[in-house]
């Protein structure tokens, strides 16, 4: 398994669609302060049933809308598509990739869908805890949280391999 | 319960040591608090830098608590293999020398899992095997691929 | 203790508008939350980057952030004179233009009052009047001192 | 008023004396990540009265004298003098430089000095919230806190305004 394609359009910077093509390997991605860098991997936490308005840098769900900047109209919705390889078939899904995708509106409400099926949000995060793509694993380090594991607490890192076994 | 965690515990540990030792020569290891009641205890992430005494990782620099927590969380790759890791600027606190260092093992375990390295740091992009650049036109974001090899300041727009 | 308050408040607000405007070409300035009962409400820390909507401090990108709080802080000095200042690896999450700028800048501050930057970076390291280097030897820190001009890599032992 | 000189010694990774003449302007400090950089920070707020283990990064006070490292013995005693230039006397004291040395001994006590006369704590507290040097102004950033007056909720930022009127 590995991130095969990301797209986003509405979610904060990303006003009009932007879409990545990754391979497996090593993938850098560098710009500007500001430039819109993290709020990629916010996207795809947020596309993986992330709910945490603190994770996702927001003080409510609509902040994470595109504002409209200095140009355009603000966004009335967010979409976030995560598509996966899944050759190996260590997703329990019967396909050669699986596409986890998003969508916020403006009443708050989220609609999730896995391959363009509607599905629950517990089902969504279901599938991501089994095959360890879900954000609570210890696989993302988000900007400045770098020193967060050596600075655990005996009991909090005693708890963390708790969870995951 | 407990065989099931002193199993992930010790392959875990094992893998810490290795790769601790690859990142530094120095040697970093867990302890179990309270071995007869490891449930009521923690653990302890101990490390000993070169030409240190073996210390908590609570007490360490920035840079050696960078270096830590990178190989304790390869470590985890041995006993929970995840398919991607998202690490947003964790080179910014460290020397050319540990740099040096975690940019190599990262480009290792490459091979087993796709890492997404958000940086600004020119030897972090080097070992790139794709490269995205990021950058703003008109109040949106936009993505844009370059070639391997780009330094940041011709891929910062 | 109104206007007292009021006066440095006007002073920081003054300082904060001129000095974000040199470092990013675009805007910052403080809000009171309640104008009528001051010491019941907060103070807004506003912030309007060039191409964008103006947010509070808090929603800010990390390079962002940090180009706001040295505003902030070199603000209040034009009320709270302070003869030092210590600032460690401030620069670990800016670009190259906005280190640029705020090296600038620090550097002009500091013919006021010292200022002692702890860094990594041969750019904010270029600026300096006098240059320290720390190294372990045989498990003791040692300093020694370089004539300004030298990059990061030489002066790391 | 700046700082003219910085001795330490036995104060956490300094077990030999270090002294490190400065001048006004702009200083920098380079070296090795686990070097002592941040050491000398902590050395300059350890002399000046601070007195928060968790600011001088300490799990307890013996934590700050010098551990012997690979080579030498523990040291029994930390000593830190910073000696400020004071021509211009806005340090209410008649001497052209001012030096602030602090004490630790293994017993856990420390002893204040200004200019080599013994004073209480109190004293040296407000003689550097007097004039400005005090580690609680907004003038030390330590490691890893640049961002966090960017983050102070607006009562907190109030509050800092309103102490330093
Ligand atoms: N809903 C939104 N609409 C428009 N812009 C937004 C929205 N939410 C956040 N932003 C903006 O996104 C920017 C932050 O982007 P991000 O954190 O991805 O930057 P970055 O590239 O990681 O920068 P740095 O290098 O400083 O870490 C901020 O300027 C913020 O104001
Ligand atoms: N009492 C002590 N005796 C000996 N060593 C100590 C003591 N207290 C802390 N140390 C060591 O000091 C080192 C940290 O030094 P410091 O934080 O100044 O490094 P630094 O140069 O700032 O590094 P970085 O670039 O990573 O921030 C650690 O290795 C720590 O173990
Ligand atoms: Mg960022
Ligand atoms: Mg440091």
């Amino acid at each position: 398994i590995y991130i095969k394609r990301i797209e986003i359009e509405g979610f904060k910077t990303f006003g009009k669609k932007v879409v990545l093509n990754l391979e497996p390997g090593y993938i850098s991605v560098t710009g500007l302060n500001g430039s819109g860098k993290s709020n990629i991997f916010d996207a795809i936490l947020f596309a993986l049933g992330e709910s945490s308005l603190k994770t996702l840098r927001a003080t409510n769900l609509k902040g994470l809308l595109f504002d409209g900047g200095v140009s355009g109209a603000r966004s009335s919705k967010a979409v976030v598509s995560i598509q996966f390889d899944n050759t190996s078939r260590e997703i329990p899904v019967d396909s050669d990739t699986v596409t986890f995708t998003r969508e916020l509106r403006e009443n708050g409400e989220s609609v999730f869908k896995i391959n363009n099926k509607h599905v629950s949000k517990q089902m969504v995060l279901n599938l991501t805890q089994l095959c360890l793509i879900s954000p609570e694993a210890f696989n993302v380090v988000l900007q400045g949280m770098i020193n967060r594991i050596a600075e655990l607490r005996p009991d909090e890192r005693r708890r963390l391999l708790e969870s995951l076994v | 319960k407990r065989n099931v965690f002193m199993e992930a515990f010790e392959k875990i540990d094992r893998n810490l040591r290795a790769i601790f030792k690859e990142l530094t020569d120095g040697d970093a290891w867990l302890e179990v608090e309270k071995p007869d009641d490891i449930f009521q205890g923690g653990i302890y992430l101990m490390v000993r830098f070169p030409g240190k005494k073996p210390k908590e990782s609570l007490m360490l620099s920035g840079g050696e608590k960078t270096i830590t927590t990178v190989a304790f969380i390869l470590a985890m790759q041995s006993a929970f293999k995840s398919p991607f890791y998202l690490l947003d600027e964790i080179d910014a606190h460290l020397d050319a020398i540990n740099l040096e260092r975690l940019i190599n093992i990262l480009y290792d375990r490459s091979k087993e899992s796709q890492i997404i390295l958000i940086t600004l740091k020119d030897v972090t992009l080097s070992k790139a095997d794709k490269i995205f650049g990021v950058y703003q036109r008109e109040g949106y974001a936009n993505v844009v691929e370059y070639t391997p090899g780009i330094k940041v300041k011709e891929a910062q727009q």
